[in-house]
């Protein structure tokens, strides 16, 4: 059972860090066109 | 660009105190997404010992902390250089074009304004401070320009009533300027068209003049005048109608008894031309010497018509 759990945590947090990963990659270009707007 | 719908990082996430330090790892020219996060992991093998997906689970964390504070920082940035954007945008001004320039100048310089390490900018203080100045002094220009084309382009308007024939359809009034008509629009507000003249009194005279009959009252014409002529008036007595502002511009509650007191006016100023010529006439009278004269002229005349 605790290694059923720390597995399932390890998804969520696998999932979360996709998520985020996302997001980062996101802002990132929205960044990037913002700057060279500025350029 | 809305982006606090499409950047909106808080994900009820149980988050941990961050490590400012994290823009010092970002690359000089742009920022990228340098974590190795992105790929999706399945832990479905069991075999696995509890103390290996302990570690890896610490690991997982860790990467899931350095990204949130990587997205933090950037969102950061992200929002401070749109705002610096909005600024620069509110600030542009179609008269001041040629200003634009040196702003520009500044704005290819973006890191120093981010934050973000840059080996130029380190290395470089006296150039930044430069910059700085140079900004500085740009901004001041700038203040200093703007309300100078404000008051440029805030041409003097006055308004002068006019008597009018109402059978006379042709909008013009005799203020002693020589007017061109370039157009007539009809207008919501009133039943009877505004022409639209420009002083052509002097070839660039930037005097603009709308001419309409007073809605309250169509016995009146309302001429606008738009500018300040550039040249002297056609006579002392005909005067500049735009710069008698004060006295000529009559406030809008007058138009209802403008056309009374118009003719009260009128009146006034037909029995001072009279009373005039009166006084003249006896002055003349009483001039023996000018009676002298005439009759003088009289006889001459009447004797050459005669020898004819």
């Amino acid at each position: 059972s605790t290694t059923s759990a720390l597995v399932d945590e390890l998804n969520r947090v696998s999932a979360e860090n996709k998520k985020l990963s996302e997001m980062l990659t996101l802002t990132c270009e929205n960044y990037n066109v913002l700057r060279k707007q500025l350029m | 660009m809305d982006c606090s719908s499409s950047l909106d990082i808080s994900l009820n996430l149980n988050t941990n105190a961050f490590d400012r330090s994290f823009p010092a790892k970002l690359p000089e020219e742009e920022v990228k997404v340098s974590t190795s996060a992105g790929v999706e992991r399945k832990w479905l093998v069991k075999d696995k010992s509890a103390s290996e997906l302990r570690e890896e689970l610490n690991r997982v964390y860790s990467e899931n902390k350095k990204i949130k504070e990587m997205l933090e920082t950037v969102c950061e940035k992200y929002y401070a250089l749109h705002h610096h954007l909005e600024k620069l945008q509110s600030r542009k001004s179609p008269g001041i074009d040629h200003i634009e320039q040196p702003t520009k100048k500044r704005k290819q310089d973006p890191e120093d304004f981010l934050g973000f390490p840059n080996g130029k900018t380190e290395n470089s203080s006296s150039n930044q401070d430069h910059h700085h100045q140079q900004y500085e002094q740009k901004n001041q220009l700038l203040s200093c320009k703007r309300p100078v084309t404000d008051s440029f382009n805030k041409a003097k308007v006055s308004t002068v009533y006019f008597p009018a024939d109402s059978s006379d359809t042709s909008l013009t009034v005799k203020d002693g300027y020589q007017w061109r008509k370039y157009g007539q629009k009809v207008t919501r507000d009133n039943p009877s068209p505004r022409a639209y003249f420009r002083c052509s009194f002097a070839p660039s005279c930037p005097v603009k003049k709308k001419v309409q009959r007073s809605a309250e009252d169509p016995s009146i014409l309302v001429a606008t005048y738009e500018g300040t002529h550039n040249h002297l008036g056609p006579n002392a007595s005909e005067g500049d109608a735009t710069s008698q502002g004060g006295s000529s511009t009559v406030t809008l509650d007058m138009v209802h008894h403008g056309g009374q007191r118009l003719a009260t006016e009128k009146n006034e100023r037909g029995m001072m031309q009279e009373f005039l010529v009166q006084q003249m006439a006896s002055s003349l009278t009483n001039d023996s010497n000018f009676t002298a004269a005439l009759a003088a002229a009289i006889t001459g005349r009447l004797m050459e018509q005669s020898r004819t």
